[in-house]
């Protein structure tokens, strides 16, 4: 058990590695085992640096900046074993947009062997999506779906309802 | 494999019946506030055997029925079926094509079928414990989990690591 | 010290009241203490129903409802001694683009009485704003602010750079 | 009473000098994540008196000076001051016009001073003690507020109906 879990550890450490600098453009960060005698128990630590800056305690980073970590520790924990359908429900709200593409990018990545089901309310990521669907309550308290064409020239969503039986 | 279709009928704020179809690569949800998108990704999560009232937000699981508005009365039942795509036979059955469905009454009663046939709850979860869906692993990653990673409860971040492993 | 507390909370409830009305058009809520008959040590309920849904317990509502709640909430307790300056953080994070317009007409109306400084990603309530500061790091971790004009015709913000000595 | 000017040098990832002015109303402050917009909301805070380097995000108060790049060397020294227009007497000083003065060195000594006479950390407090700024009242709106404020965790909630009273 525990040289499964030094395996699977060093293989997320270098998928971390490998995102963060993606995600974080000439950024660089590192994932450490407090304790390397004691695997089992050990805290993982998370150390990080944006481009430029110091590598440094995960505390001091700004807000987006902590959520796009999180993001890249989510995914390379997730890359060990890809699940083959992966909701995201607004993870992108913390992020500019130039992050925004970022991430989205990083998702077009993994697309081709996970279905990706992204709840957002950003509209760079709305623009990402092969398909977008609408949930509308006209009647108060009453959910319904419609499918939504963004019209980037008119920048304006045009919706048909659709999904009733 | 992936999900094709997603059926609701009476599942929280869908007290219209609702058919929707997911295809390959990214999918986005949008909509105002309190609309139901997190709902939709709650009815995924609970077809697929989620047991635990609180991570849908309620206090026990009969809180996902219809629960009435001003204009509507409340529902008798909830009931939600997903038609999953299994023609790469990544789940441990013969099927290409399976449809898993739940469904619970007011008395707190439920019914689970796996393809139109009835089975109990952990034939449900059993299908996908080897994927790592259904558990708490990538198939939903939401902002509290973005917090629960950052945080330094690094309780949380070792358990990620080990489900993993 | 117990006439007191009761007085302030009794304050604070109408706020709440009227404030959550204005954030959710139509919408209802209340402040309750459970055990009224210890306010000194009691906990204290928050029950809301946006439009048209029936008064429930917080947990069932969404996250940019819940979000809304909070700010009612906080900006109840704000009216009973408004601070002259108030700084938020981006509080509009969660918000749809409709809520977010409630909550900046809310701020309209303190405005006269309190200086806000507004950190924000959203072009919603960028546009809402006295003036703009935009923060820049051209150089890596190197922090610099610029005065920044929206322009809605072009749909752009042009910047000049201010604020050195 | 309201901010005037605000002006920093060597705070956080301000290592050039900034003056900045605040008008009345509501003050816009944008850019993209990690260029320091909370940064200066921390200047505002830690000018004010605030004592904990936790709630600063550092492990240490000496943390808020600025620690160098790769391109720039770290800083002996952080400096903040404010300019308070008081010219309504909200503050209980004669002065029309307060210059709040706070400075830090790398060995954690420290400096304060008001109208540029050198004072103590308790000088600055008590002067904002009656108006609720510089507590945890509502100076200052973040997001882990708003989530405290809705979390069953109703201590939290308590205590800022008690501060109001
Ligand atoms: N059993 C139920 N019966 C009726 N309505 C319900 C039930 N359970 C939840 N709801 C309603 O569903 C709404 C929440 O929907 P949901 O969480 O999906 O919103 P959302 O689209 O994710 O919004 P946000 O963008 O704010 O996250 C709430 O307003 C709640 O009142
Ligand atoms: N003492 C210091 N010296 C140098 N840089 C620092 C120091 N303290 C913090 N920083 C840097 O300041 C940045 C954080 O800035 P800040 O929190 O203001 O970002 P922000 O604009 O609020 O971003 P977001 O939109 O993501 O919330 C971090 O990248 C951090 O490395
Ligand atoms: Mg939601
Ligand atoms: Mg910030």
């Amino acid at each position: 058990a525990k040289e499964m879990f030094v395996k699977t550890f060093e293989l997320v450490r270098r998928n971390f590695t490998r995102m963060f600098s993606r995600l974080f453009e000439g950024g660089e960060a590192d994932l450490r085992l407090l304790e390397p005698g004691n695997p089992l128990d050990s805290p993982i630590e998370i150390v990080a640096s944006p481009g430029g800056k110091k590598l440094g305690r995960l505390s001091l980073l700004s807000g987006g900046e902590r959520a796009l970590t999180a993001i890249a520790l989510l995914f390379a924990i997730y890359m060990v074993k890809p699940s083959p359908f992966c909701i995201l429900d607004e993870v992108d709200a913390p992020l500019d947009d130039a992050n925004v593409k970022r991430f989205i990018r990083m998702l077009r990545e993994f697309a081709d062997r996970t279905q990706f089901i992204v709840i957002t309310h950003n509209k760079v990521t709305m623009q990402a999506t092969d398909r977008l669907y609408g949930v509308t309550m006209e009647e108060s308290g009453i959910s319904k779906v419609v499918s939504v064409r963004l019209d980037a020239a008119r920048n304006e969503a045009e919706s048909e309802e659709i999904a009733y039986e | 494999m992936h999900l094709e279709k997603l059926q609701i009928f009476g599942f929280k704020s869908f007290a219209q019946k609702l058919s929707l179809e997911f295809g390959p690569g990214i999918t986005g949800v949008v909509g105002p506030n309190g609309c139901g998108k997190t709902n939709v990704a709650d009815a995924i999560r609970w077809v697929l055997g989620e047991q635990s009232a609180n991570e849908l937000r309620g206090a026990s699981m009969s809180d996902v029925i219809f629960d009435g508005t001003k204009a509507r009365k409340r529902l008798g039942r909830a009931e939600v079926t997903l038609t999953i795509d299994n023609s790469a036979g990544y789940l441990p059955t013969d099927y290409a094509k399976i449809l898993i469905g739940r469904k619970i009454y007011r008395s707190g009663e439920s019914e689970y079928s796996i393809n139109k046939s009835t089975c109990r709850l952990r034939d449900i979860r059993d299908l996908f414990l080897d994927t790592g869906i259904g558990t708490r692993t990538y198939s939903l990653i939401e902002r509290k989990m973005v917090d629960s990673v950052l945080s330094d409860s690094a309780g949380h971040r070792r358990f990620m690591f080990e489900e993993a492993a």
